[in-house]
């Protein structure tokens, strides 16, 4: 049961996680209704432990379904090779977000996060020289975008400009508010 | 074209196309999404003469029933018509493009006629398809109420029947029993599936749905009894006419109940239907379209502030150096890359939960009701999961953009509103994550008493007895 950086122990851990969330839950519900409450009233004691329990077994699920997903994916192997750091990444994102529940429920020992940390940042490093070259996959058409952020030919700033433009206070130079409110406020103070 | 962002499409070390393929379903699928973006998008009808943003609540509205009217006559002009297309216009981006803040008739397509299908006899079909299909009505659901929701139990607006008239009596015995949500009830539906407690003969039946004219198909008046009107502003989907509805002793024929599974018969005598697995057809549907759904606006989100970082140079990595793109930052390719990660996470789940609930359909057609716990549980926390994850990541990516990400303009914004919408909409989080884990509960009974468990909880027991060493 040694840690290892790899996608199984990271699968299996994410499962350990479930389990030990929905065997913690379980049993605390339990020993509720053991010490009187009804199960109504245990069931609502125990309500946070038992959302954890099931976004702990979905996250398992989905971590399971996107490894397995990219490595029974026909395509070539540079996509390959960017779809399996994708699917490493989400993994081992969520279990650093949660080394809690992993250091709690599954077989990572405080030794094994900075490892794990590396890891991460390993597969940003890998990834970057990808980002945009992945969102381009994703093709969406500039009307759909819809923002000068994230135009195509990034022409960013002109665009931002564009916008700035279509404020109907810019239609004029002048605002009426200067001469109805500002004008009389200011001289009053005069 | 900037040139950081040619640089970046130079260093790809893989063929953006393939990909794109990969995601669409085939080469095919790639071309005639690209078809269908065309058709709508290059229709100067749809253009924006100023921005949503810049008109009043009202005057959006007007756009909005302007413009849905007119993607749906284009829609029905097509030479290929297809429900892929239907799902893109109604939920999916291209949709949201058209209509930025939400789609005041998406309810009749995607709620009224949906039900109307799954819970008419043939005749009712027969009728009120055909007329809501040529448009000859507008319709809307009609089911949370002000003062409750995902717990449908507990709904409060009754049926009535009364056997001398054979006609049910729809009322509203509080205010919180008025309708409350449903989209395109304010001011554009004109009939609706109302959702109501079922009373006859002296006895409450549960929840059953009813037709209900809503208003004069001439003057779009309200009908007598009817009282109706928008909700007001919300964080996001302003344009979708969310609406209340109350009752007062409106009477509607007999007719009017959507009688595919239950029935009243003419003397009020009520008949239970064996079966209801359609009513949960729809509801795993519904699920999974909201998790691609969620894929698809987060792909829009990262490919916003992915290009934007890559353009953006932004301080000093190293003394004297000069300003470096903001994605060389480590923190940013912390806020951007699991964000994109999460995007084929959405998606490779939504498949898989689509081809489960195929072969768990088929396998109820053979009387085998096995897998439909399991199924439900999944669908109910990975509808749950894809939201929240979704949400937040909008709004991380949205962080990653600065002060420019804050701007409407962005697109970031509406896209957060419509996002962090599907966390409560369909069966809120948390309701539905305790859903599963009452399933998790049972299953971990079974799991402790050696039972063999199915595949999405077989983990149970192998790890039921398992302990961390110490």
């Amino acid at each position: 049961t040694v840690w290892e950086n790899t996608t199984d122990c990271v699968i299996k851990a994410f499962y350990q996680v479930a389990a030990g969330k929905v065997k913690a839950a379980a049993e605390h519900m339990e020993r509720r209704a053991k010490g009187g409450m009804t199960p109504e009233d245990a069931w609502n004691e125990t309500s946070i432990e038992l959302v954890a329990a099931s976004t702990a077994h979905c996250r398992a699920f989905i971590v399971e379904k996107f490894i397995e997903t990219v490595s029974k994916t026909d395509v070539s192997r540079p996509l390959q090779a960017v779809l399996c750091q994708m699917a490493e990444l989400y993994a081992v994102y969520w279990l650093l977000n949660n080394k809690g529940d992993f250091l709690m429920f599954s077989n990572l020992s405080p030794a094994d996060v900075d490892g794990l940390q590396l890891w991460l940042e390993q597969l940003l490093t890998k990834l970057r020289p990808n980002a945009v070259g992945i969102v381009d996959s994703f093709d969406i058409h500039d009307d759909i975008l819809a923002s000068p952020l994230g135009a195509w030919d990034g022409r960013v700033y002109e665009r931002l400009f564009e916008e700035s433009q279509k404020s109907p206070l810019n239609k004029e130079p002048v605002n009426k508010s200067f001469h109805e409110y500002m004008k009389p406020f200011l001289r009053s103070n005069l | 074209v900037n040139e950081d962002l040619v640089k970046e499409r130079q260093n790809c070390s893989f063929n953006t196309l393939e990909l794109t393929h990969l995601l669409d379903g085939g080469e095919a699928k790639t071309l005639e999404r690209k078809e269908r973006e065309e058709y709508f998008l290059s229709d100067p009808a749809f253009k924006d003469e100023v921005p949503m943003e810049y008109l009043s609540h009202q005057e959006q509205y007007e756009h909005s029933v302007r413009k849905a009217c007119h993607m749906f006559r284009k829609l029905q002009e097509m030479p290929h018509g297809s429900m892929d297309n239907f799902r893109q216009l109604l939920g999916g981006m291209l949709g949201s493009a058209i209509l930025k803040d939400g789609n005041p008739l998406a309810l009749h397509y995607v709620m009224f006629l949906p039900t109307l299908a799954g819970q008419g006899t043939v005749e009712q079909q027969a009728y009120w398809i055909s007329r809501a299909w040529n448009l000859e009505i507008v319709g809307t659901y009609a089911q949370t109420e002000l003062g409750h929701g995902t717990f449908i139990r507990g709904l409060e607006t009754t049926a009535t029947y009364d056997p001398s008239t054979q006609e049910f009596v729809l009322n509203s015995p509080t205010l919180t029993a008025y309708k409350w949500w449903p989209g395109g009830l304010g001011h554009t539906a004109n009939y609706a599936v109302v959702v109501a407690q079922l009373y006859t003969q002296g006895k409450c039946h549960g929840i059953h749905p009813f037709i209900v004219q809503l208003r004069d198909e001439e003057t779009h008046m309200p009908m007598p009894g009817i009282i109706i009107g928008e909700i007001g502003a919300k964080l996001g989907m302003n344009t979708t006419n969310n609406g209340y509805l109350g009752f007062k002793q409106v009477r509607i024929p007999r007719e009017n109940m959507l009688m595919k599974n239950n029935k009243v018969l003419e003397d009020g005598t009520y008949v239970k239907s064996p079966s209801d697995k359609l009513t949960y057809g729809t509801m795993m549907f519904v699920r999974v379209v909201i998790c691609q759904d969620m894929a698809s606006y987060l792909s829009k989100a990262v490919t916003i502030a992915t290009r934007y970082s890559a353009v953006r140079h932004q301080s000093e990595m190293k003394p004297g150096a000069p300003e470096p793109q903001v994605l060389d930052y480590r923190t940013q390719q912390y806020k951007l890359l699991p964000s994109i990660a999460s995007v084929f996470a959405m998606k490779f789940s939504a498949n898989w939960i689509w081809e489960m609930y195929n072969v768990v359909n088929s396998e109820l057609d053979q009387g085998d009701l096995e897998r439909l716990p399991e199924l439900h549980a999944v669908s109910c926390c990975l509808k749950a999961l894809c939201t929240s994850d979704a949400a937040s990541a909008v709004e991380i990516v949205r962080l990653a953009c600065g002060g420019h990400g804050y701007m409407k303009s962005s697109n970031l914004p509406s896209t957060y509103g419509l996002v962090t919408a599907a966390c409560t909409y369909e069966g809120e989080n948390t309701v539905l994550l305790l859903q599963t884990a009452r399933y998790l509960m049972k299953t971990w009974q079974q799991a402790r008493s050696g039972q063999t468990l199915t595949p999405s909880v077989a983990y149970l027991n192998l790890y039921s007895d398992w302990r961390q060493p110490r």
